[in-house]
């Protein structure tokens, strides 16, 4: 527990007076420990480390609290910070497209049936688009979720190039009376630069409104590099970590965060429709911190 | 001594970086970067270009040490249950084994025991027909061991060669699903002493320290026999099987390389260290 070593590393100070480069050293290698082995990236830990000193040097410690709670108040408000600091979840307009991308098995189908479930209940008719051909059985996976939802999802024929339905699903929806694309794209590898590039072509041929990195909580230290990528090589307007109903402490988080800038919008916190909940930066924070 | 190189402070952050971006984990990291630190100090080591063959060499030793996958079945059906957390490529890994098999003329049958995620059964049935092994399925919702049972059942009968059981994907800390893994297995075993033979957990290469959770907490509840490391394809170096090996003792068996059907390799410890050290 952060709070006990970090007093067991001030103990050594004697008398209170000011945070100092020297009292404070032991104390920060705590956190890096911490932060490291919740899979928050070597280099993000390192920059933040060196933020999180910058604070806390010259600081009074106050009566009340001990050093070592001088610097978690200052570790956690900055995490809240980096994280955000405020919830920013996802708030369509009518008409809007919002597109899921991702790595294979990061909970982007499941995912596309929570946001139809959400949005449904909020007045929208949504309309969900299996735009995954090479996957087995990936379009009946979307299709049997969408039934369990009486939400419509649409069509495509066998085998379908992803960017023509796409293109096929717009054009329909603006005539059919549903306000709400949900666009579910194929795993695919931040480096494949074939299938990079057909997201760069759907997102090219409708203008999705929000473009969605979906990510595994769990993902270790590549997330920088994953989050990187989809965001250079293809844009993101925000990002939906997913498995966080397990233990894992998730890092990822401040890792992508700190690599494109670009807020963590929802969670995933189980497999059925209903286990989509707001992203909340302090919530995330005393995770990550344990 | 002129003119040497020194082993300086700058050396070694770039070996705990290094290492540490791998997924090794602080741990393993701090314990592998003593052990150079300590042949330095006795003066085993004296140049900075002994310290990679000399990390790469105590690596070997942790991971190399398995006999590597024995992949002809020592009994018939020879019962193969795969495991681990959601989307982390099981069915798919299925799906390429049971391919790796039939090409060595054995006959498989596959259990559809995903009976709760949505297309479960559908997805692994279109691996069995592309794989061309036989299928025991049921609707969804049916009891999962009552499908490896029915499976078993129909493996001995007809004399297959091996039966692989595909689970649900499921969170290590989710009780009652791990209770659902138990009932799976003790199904299988009561059926045929000795089955599952081998329990395969499936870890994605992009997933940091919770895989030892995972690993950890796995083998409690059904013992691991091997592990399959998928989408070592992507960017991830998958260290954290280096953690699994030493805190847990669980060797690789197989490395997934992609997303068909002959994208899955016997686990070569030499490859692994040498797409480690690029
Ligand atoms: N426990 C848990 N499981 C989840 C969550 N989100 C998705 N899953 C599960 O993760 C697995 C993979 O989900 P999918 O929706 O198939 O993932 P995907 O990104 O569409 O996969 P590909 O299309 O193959 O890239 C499934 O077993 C889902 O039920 C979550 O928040 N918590
Ligand atoms: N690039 C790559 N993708 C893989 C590999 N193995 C599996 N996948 C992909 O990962 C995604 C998930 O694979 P599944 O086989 O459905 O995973 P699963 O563990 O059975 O998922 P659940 O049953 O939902 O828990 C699919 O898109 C697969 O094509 C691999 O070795 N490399
Ligand atoms: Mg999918
Ligand atoms: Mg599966």
């Amino acid at each position: 527990e952060l709070r006990d070593r970090l007093n067991g590393a001030f103990k050594k100070i004697l008398g209170r007076g000011k945070l100092t480069e020297r009292n404070i050293s032991d104390s920060l290698r705590e956190v890096r420990k911490v932060l490291l082995e919740a899979d928050v990236n070597y280099k993000v830990a390192k920059e933040f480390i060196a933020r999180v000193e910058e604070e806390a040097i010259g600081r009074e410690v106050t009566q009340s609290i001990t050093p070592g709670q001088e610097v978690i108040k200052v570790v956690y408000d900055q995490l809240v910070e980096l994280l955000g600091g405020q919830p920013s979840p996802l708030r369509p307009t009518r008409g809007s497209k919002i597109m899921l991308v991702g790595l294979q098995g990061s909970g982007k189908t499941t995912t596309a049936g929570k946001l139809a479930k959400r949005f449904n209940s909020q007045g929208f008719k949504p309309l969900l688009v299996p735009a995954d051909p090479y996957r087995p059985a990936a379009v009946d996976q979307l299709r049997i979720l969408g039934e369990s939802l009486g939400v419509e999802v649409y069509s495509p024929t066998k085998g379908e190039d992803p960017v023509k339905l796409c293109q096929r699903a717009c054009n329909w929806v603006q005539s059919s009376g549903f306000d709400l694309l949900i666009l579910d794209t194929a795993g695919r590898l931040h480096i494949d630069e074939e299938m990079m590039e057909e997201l760069r072509q759907i997102k090219k041929a409708i203008a999705p409104e929000e473009i969605l990195l979906v990510a595994d909580a769990m993902t270790g230290q590549e997330a920088v590099r994953v989050a990187d990528e989809f965001e250079a090589k293809l844009g993101i307007d925000g990002i939906i970590l997913t498995k966080l109903d397990g233990d894992a402490q998730g890092g990822a988080a401040l890792s992508m965060r700190a690599a494109t800038g670009r807020p963590i919008r929802m969670v995933g916190v189980g497999e059925k429709p209903e286990d989509l909940e707001i992203f909340y930066p302090d919530r995330m924070a005393s995770r990550i911190l344990g | 001594v002129l003119g040497r190189p020194a082993i300086d402070e700058a050396i070694w952050e770039k070996i705990e970086e290094a290492l540490m971006l791998s997924d090794m984990g602080w741990e393993v990291t701090t314990k592998l970067l003593d052990g150079l630190k300590e042949r330095v100090a006795q003066g085993e080591l004296n140049d900075p270009s002994l310290l990679i063959p000399a990390l790469r060499e105590r690596l070997m030793a942790v991971m190399g040490d398995g006999k590597g996958f024995d992949l002809r079945p020592h009994s018939k059906p020879w019962v193969i249950m795969v495991i681990g957390i959601n989307g982390t490529g099981k069915t798919t890994t299925i799906g390429k084994l049971s391919h790796l098999y039939h090409r060595r003329g054995y006959r498989v049958l596959l259990a559809a025991s995903d009976t709760f995620r949505a297309a479960g059964t559908e997805q692994l049935s279109l691996w069995a027909e592309l794989s061309g092994a036989d299928l025991v399925k049921n609707i969804p919702g049916a009891d999962p061991a009552s499908v490896a049972y029915d499976a078993l059942e129909a493996a001995i009968g007809r004399g297959y060669d091996l039966l692989i059981v595909d689970t649900a994907g499921r969170l290590h800390t989710k009780v009652n699903l791990m209770e659902e893994l138990k009932k799976i297995k003790r199904v299988l075993g009561k059926r045929l002493p000795g089955s599952p033979h081998e329990v395969l957990l499936v870890l994605d290469a992009t997933t940091g320290q919770n895989a030892i959770s995972q690993a950890k907490l796995f083998d409690q509840g059904v013992g691991i026999t091997g592990l399959v490391l998928a989408k070592l394809d992507g960017t991830a170096k998958g260290g954290i099987v280096v953690a699994i090996k030493e805190k847990l003792g669980i060797p690789v068996q197989f490395v997934g390389t992609g997303e068909g059907i002959e994208d899955l390799e016997v686990f070569d410890p030499q490859e692994f260290l040498n797409a480690l050290f690029e």
